[in-house]
């Protein structure tokens, strides 16, 4: 309905404020109306101000400005709207320490009422992970999962059980 | 609501029935290029009746179905199987894909509708736009997406 | 033929003039996320009238010059000279814009057409199409671009 | 010219097999025009197979592998066109730690010859770097750029010198 729907804005646009300002300690960020004389068939716009930066297009930011902000506004929507889990494909690949530092401890404290599936190489992210699950594909075409645990020594993970078949 | 298991047969690179069990909190999925962790990923949106599993990753069943290799010969079903639970109760659902293209969705067993899981999901605030799903390259990509799409978002969640 | 220098003054996140020594062989740039890495690649395209600084990284003038921040106010005109050297002779190709859209090119210190300086670098089997740089994000989608666009690309080089 | 393009497109391919063979240590691939009828005006297309796996569309390769892929296609494009200099921002990001290193063996056997310039945040990119360079931004919107070393104990780069400005 209409009515949801700009509160659904209204909300969003406060939490993707919030979210942003955390991820980039500091900052502000909004959503709004394209055509707010058109509110059932608007698109919407997005806009992000990085801390001590001026406002420009989005299209300006660096790019890992843009998936840190994109990971704020998805944050946002599912702190709206909490959806049960949540599973995330290589979104980390573009951030440097800071930022995926930044990130992790967000998705630590969405966890509890998320449950989360991430695709990384990365292995701070592997670090914050509970579980872990590691592919090969020993005969081409053919994939085998196998349990995995970070070697405490090595920081490196490793396998620890055949793969469930 | 969370996820207890997917089990894949027959789907893309999993040729052999593969059990895999998730846990609550954070699980990673790590591995070498080309090995089939976007693979597993796929295979959450396909079982959910995804629309989202675009032209671009391989929608037809030749694509979805597991089309061997120099050891082993293609296989003519694909079967996903999505263990969910709420509370007390388990939901199962499956999706599987013949050659021919014929496909076929359960609920709990029992052949139903894409609609039927779509609108038993939606109880559950899982969408069908899959908004919780971000897939390998497109976090880089949302933020220049057209005003249109980003709506379509919003109002999934709404 | 290669890349001696690099020098920006007014461009992008360089508001004070700075000069990039580029040495023979293979230099990484490194750095935190938004901290200009990207600009130093648009600045090579742009010097070299890059048709290619797509509008989606910013090519108008209000999006080249440096605008600004807390303790500097934005700049009136953005300047990258490229030098390159090949054997014994020293090529320096200059472009400029200012804020009014003004533009002007310069090749060895005089003022040319941007057609000038494509054909210099001809010579030297530097295209128009900037094939040699590929853009952030662009490495994952090149593939599924169209097959005319990756025509282009062959012509380019042929 | 017609012929000069034919010859480029037999020539790009088979330098394009040799290389993508040479970083997925097997396979095969190729380019081919779209329409073979209409060789002025048609598209190419570009099929590849790393080793052991089936013949599919190009669009179901792995991120990757795709990456690794346009890599070898532009590295085939530059053995038949050789140019001065080359500028790359980031396409390492989705290589793993094996495919990365054949690229990085496939860029250093080529730098007698052309003049690299790679954005990167890896590690192991920046080790086979001959020159360094840093960006910071203390002062937002305002980059500064740095020499740097590798730190040969912590394995990290160090500043060495201020910005030459
Ligand atoms: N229908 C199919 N039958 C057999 N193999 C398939 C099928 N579809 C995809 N594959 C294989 O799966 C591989 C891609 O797997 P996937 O995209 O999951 O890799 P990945 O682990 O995500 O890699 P990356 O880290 O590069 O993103 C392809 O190399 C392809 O050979
Ligand atoms: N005209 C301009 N004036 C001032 N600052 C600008 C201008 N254009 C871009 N910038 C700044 O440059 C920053 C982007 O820099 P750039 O894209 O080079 O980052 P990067 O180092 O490549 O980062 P990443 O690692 O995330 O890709 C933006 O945050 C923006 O504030
Ligand atoms: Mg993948
Ligand atoms: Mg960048």
């Amino acid at each position: 309905s209409k009515i949801q729907f700009l509160r659904a804005i209204q909300e969003v646009d406060k939490n993707f404020d919030d979210v942003f300002s955390t991820l980039f300690k500091g900052g502000k960020a909004g959503i709004k109306l394209t055509d707010e004389s058109n509110p059932l068939e608007s698109g919407i716009d997005i806009f992000a101000q990085p801390p001590g930066k001026k406002v420009q297009t989005i299209a300006l930011l660096s790019g890992g400005e843009k998936s840190l902000t994109s990971l704020a506004f998805f944050f946002a929507l599912f702190r709206y709207k909490p959806t049960p889990f949540c599973i995330l494909d290589e979104v980390d690949a573009a951030l440097d320490d800071v930022n995926l530092s930044r990130f992790l401890d967000l998705m630590r404290l969405m966890k509890e009422k998320t449950q989360f599936i991430i695709v990384t190489h990365n292995f701070k992210t592997m670090e914050v992970a509970d579980y872990i699950y590691g592919t090969t594909m020993s005969e081409p075409s053919k994939t085998q999962v196998y349990s995995m645990k970070i070697d405490k020594k090595k920081g490196l993970p490793e396998k620890t059980e055949l793969p469930d078949t | 609501m969370h996820i207890k298991k997917l089990e894949l047969q027959g789907f893309k690179s999993f040729p052999d029935r593969t059990k895999i069990i998730i846990h609550p909190g954070i699980t990673a999925v790590i591995g070498p290029n080309g090995t089939g962790k976007s693979n597993i990923v796929d295979a959450f949106l396909w079982v959910l009746g995804g629309q989202r599993l675009k032209a671009l990753r391989g929608d037809r069943s030749e694509d979805i179905i597991f089309n061997g290799n120099s050891q082993k010969a293609p296989m003519s079903m694909a079967d996903v199987s999505l263990f969910l639970q709420d509370d007390r109760e388990e939901i199962i659902i499956n999706h599987r894909v013949f050659r021919s293209g014929e496909s076929d969705y359960r609920l709990n067993g029992k052949s139903v509708r894409l609609k039927d899981i779509q609108d038993t999901l939606w109880k559950y605030s899982i969408g069908e736009k899959e908004y919780f799903v971000i897939e390998q390259g497109s976090i880089g990509l949302f933020l220049t997406s057209k005003p249109i799409e980003k709506r379509g978002l919003l109002e999934e969640a709404a």
